[in-house]
């Protein structure tokens, strides 16, 4: 299983919407993944069809060290698409944990335990909040690498430094084995400047961690999650469903994987 | 001095284009106002022109209650606007201002202080973070209202319910007089169904609080902060700028301050 924490502290630049979708479209490559809800807010788990009533047990639970996987894990209706939800309950979580021993490794442990080992799963992709808090360093003490969704936008070019910084120092102390997967191109304009200056500037500087799919801004993949389905089932053939299946393929490439 | 927290857990909803853009249109009708950058991003700072080498003092010093505000305030190239900075020091702030006295009081405090009411300053607007964590907190308690952004996507829309129970739990703790200044629907598209499905269900559960003006998707308000200056200087007669001026006016009137 190959851990992919899916990390930007900045808000509203596709973490979860890549989640979802890079999820989805795996699956249809006959992959079998699991989504890790790292986030207090729960999107990816209300994208893929896991309602709130169907959250008994959670990431929460897991990272307490005191749930059995397979009690948490949820089967989404996308097959190959399993998902450990999330809800509110882990939003003071920075606060609770922060006293536990080796507080930055209890999802690391988590995903490492028998139940998730023996469920086989190709890959696992790790859904963080819009923070650098206790959780998103959880989640890249966790994974083999950390895929960045880069939103075109000037903000969301401007906060990339402090995320490397923090992947760096993560590799100096808790887990020297992470890599960068890849920085994705997200929301993505064709028609301003905007837009083509900060996709530019991201090759220029981290040359080929820029994957050449870059995602379009496509009401489709801000529609799907209000019918708790990915764009891949709501609209197959949009220009964003379209985009994260090749994507995918491009994703599964550089992993020799396809 | 009003002060106002522009709060909403959902990342990347116009927190900070608010503040920013608010403030500038505030300044332009006579108003004084201090932005005050509660976000380890820092990205009020950097809008309003305020380059990281000028953020010697910091919110995070004042926080501390180390500082003196006339050391710490920076007076903006947008006359009227004034701001008290933030950079990523302030990220670890949960974890090292956990054990202070009354940690959920240190920006009321701060802003409660001689030197910022002397300054005369007609509103403080605070940027918050994409969390419901301490920071977001100490704006809560600190604010006599709250300012939501409510970007017109589906996401968005569903985490309304817990920053309104968390202003509910602060209202009934910390801080009796917090009220909801309004609701502003940004980022809006309007042709497409899923901005105005969610502009009605706004205004149907929400009713008078959602505010008349709408803010649209406009790419000007995006490259901005670019350029270090709000929309109003950036592209006066753009969509964007007007728009925020004319929320500027229809919240003065709430107050009636007009
Ligand atoms: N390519 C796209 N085209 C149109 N809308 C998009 C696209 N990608 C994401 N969105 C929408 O933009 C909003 C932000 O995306 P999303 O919630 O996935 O970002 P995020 O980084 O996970 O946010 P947060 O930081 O709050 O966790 C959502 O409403 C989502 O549906
Ligand atoms: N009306 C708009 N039209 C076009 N772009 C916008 C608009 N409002 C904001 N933006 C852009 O959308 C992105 C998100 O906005 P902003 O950073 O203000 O949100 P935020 O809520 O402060 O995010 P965070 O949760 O990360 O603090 C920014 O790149 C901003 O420039
Ligand atoms: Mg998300
Ligand atoms: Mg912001």
């Amino acid at each position: 299983m190959k851990t992919i924490a899916i990390a930007n502290q900045k808000g509203g630049v596709a973490k979860t919407t890549t989640a979802i979708n890079l999820a989805a479209s795996l699956a249809e490559e006959g992959k079998s993944v699991l989504v890790v809800d790292m986030d207090p807010q729960g999107n990816a788990s209300t994208g893929l069809g896991v309602a709130v009533e169907q959250r008994n047990l959670t990431i929460y639970d897991m990272l307490l060290g005191d749930a059995d996987p397979k009690a948490v894990i949820v089967e989404t209706e996308t097959k190959g698409v399993s998902v450990i939800p999330a809800t509110t309950e882990l939003s003071s979580s920075d606060v609770q944990l922060y006293n536990v021993n080796k507080r930055s490794f209890l999802l690391r442990d988590a995903l490492a335990s028998q139940a998730v080992q023996e469920a086989g799963y190709d890959y696992a992709l790790i859904d963080c909040p819009p923070s650098l808090n206790l959780l998103t360093v959880n989640a890249l003490v966790a994974a083999n690498a950390v895929l960045i969704p880069l939103q075109s936008e000037f903000f969301a070019l401007e906060g990339l430094s402090q995320l490397m910084l923090t992947i760096r120092e993560i590799r100096q102390t808790a887990n020297p084995r992470l890599r960068v997967e890849g920085v994705l191109l997200t929301m993505h304009d064709q028609r301003n400047n905007l837009s083509q200056q900060v996709e530019r500037d991201a090759r220029d500087t981290l040359g080929a961690l820029v994957y050449e799919t870059v995602i379009p801004r496509n009401v489709r993949l801000s529609e799907a999650p209000s019918f708790a389905v990915p764009a891949l089932t709501y609209d197959p053939t949009s220009k964003g469903a379209l985009a994260y299946r090749s994507f995918a393929k491009e994703f599964l490439k550089n992993n020799n994987d396809l």
